[in-house]
């Protein structure tokens, strides 16, 4: 009556399911995965930045299975998505979710130039979730070409009402100075904003980049290598949260 | 439950059975089957994500060996590590009074969590342990 993991006993002889049994199956599991249906997402390309980065921390937590909680070393610039090397430790994280940018296109309308924009979609957080820590990510390209010497200051918004006009109420969220011989990827703190943006849905207005040189001029993000499209898909900005489950996960009565 | 009643039965009536009166009748079941039913194990169950068709929204893992507990939780417990005290006294109480008292369940002990990696349904990746999902240990409760 004592079995462990050299003991395990092959009772049956390995056969497909019938399409009854699958569909039984899938209930099943999908009960216990605690979700009402499969998802059907629309794109499932795995090498964008978020599903890459993703997989990185499914690997670092597979190997190492027996940490309760998985833990995450938070990278505040590098050439890695994940590096366990450095940086503030990020802990008591049961799930973590990345988000893509549900801005298209690029505006390049006047007034909007040298700014860019950012949106995520933040409804689909299960509501016994609590965030512990989120992160807007952005790659920055190694730039020469006539910016040898020059700084550039990055600034991230908070955008807090919009109008009809051009005009914005922004919060200014985090600045960096960034350096055009430097290249990997940027991390903004939106842990306060993401949290208000899950009590208060409406306030998701979204996140506006905006670059200027040392002379204080607004410059095009690409000026100093920011990835702010879609392509390279790997270098796609996007943003990432960190769950921790609020009390005890209840799957649904069937 | 002891009532004191040892010694008190009325002439007449049926002799209460005892522990060792169970043990004799399932030694000479034993024997008369000639075969013994498999005890508590852990099996083999691996859950395959791709075998169910769900490649387009689960990343990682392809799938995971979940195990199942199965097989009976016989008489004598004591000699088994992983059966619980309770058990070892439900198995004999069960034997005393088997249309009340069920065997003792063959069932996990010890379980694993997993990680899943997946795709919502508007492309957003989801990364989530659960925890309880792979048997690693069965035992008699």
């Amino acid at each position: 009556n004592f079995s462990t993991d050299n003991e395990v006993r092959s009772s049956f002889i390995q056969r497909r399911l019938r399409s009854q049994e699958r569909r039984e199956m899938q209930r099943e599991i999908l009960s216990i995965l605690g979700l009402p249906q499969r998802p059907r997402p629309q794109v499932h390309t795995k090498h964008t930045a978020a599903p890459m980065f993703m997989m990185d921390l499914y690997n670092t937590i597979s190997e190492h299975p027996e940490i309760p909680r998985f833990s995450y070393y938070r990278p505040v610039y590098h050439s890695s998505l994940v590096t366990p090397q450095d940086n503030r430790f990020l802990d008591d994280a049961d799930t973590v979710m990345s988000f893509a940018n549900l801005i298209e296109h690029e505006q390049d309308l006047p007034h909007r130039q040298h700014r860019r924009e950012f949106r995520f979609d933040l409804s689909g957080i299960p509501d016994e979730e609590v965030i512990t820590g989120a992160e807007f990510r952005i790659y920055k390209q190694f730039t020469r070409e006539h910016f040898d010497n020059q700084t550039f200051r990055v600034s991230l918004y908070q955008v807090l009402q919009e109008s009809t006009n051009s005009d914005l109420e922004l919060l200014l969220l985090e600045q960096r100075e960034l350096w055009p011989a430097e290249e990997g990827w940027l991390a903004f703190d939106l842990t306060a904003t993401s949290n208000l943006w899950l009590d208060n849905p409406e306030d998701n207005l979204g996140l506006h980049l905006v670059l200027e040189d040392s002379r204080g001029q607004r410059r095009k993000p690409q000026l100093a290598g920011l990835v702010t499209s879609k392509r390279p898909q790997e270098k796609q900005p996007f943003m990432v949260a960190f769950f921790r489950a609020n009390g005890v996960r209840f799957r649904s009565v069937r | 439950s002891a009532h004191g009643h040892k010694g008190r039965h009325s002439k007449g009536a049926k002799p209460q059975r005892t522990v060792q009166d169970a043990m004799r009748a399932v030694e000479a079941a034993k024997e008369n089957l000639g075969v013994s039913k498999e005890g508590c194990k852990k099996h083999e169950l691996y859950v395959s994500f791709r075998d169910l068709g769900w490649q387009d929204w689960i990343i990682a893992p392809e799938g995971y060996a979940a195990y199942y507990c199965d097989g009976e939780c016989a008489f004598p417990l004591n000699s088994y590590m992983n059966a619980t005290n309770h058990a070892i006294v439900q198995t004999l109480v069960h034997f005393i009074n088997p249309e009340t008292v069920p065997k003792p369940c063959c069932a996990p002990t010890q379980l694993h969590g997993i990680s899943v990696l997946y795709f919502d349904d508007s492309s957003n990746v989801i990364l989530k342990k659960y925890r309880n999902m792979v048997v690693r240990a069965c035992g008699c409760h």
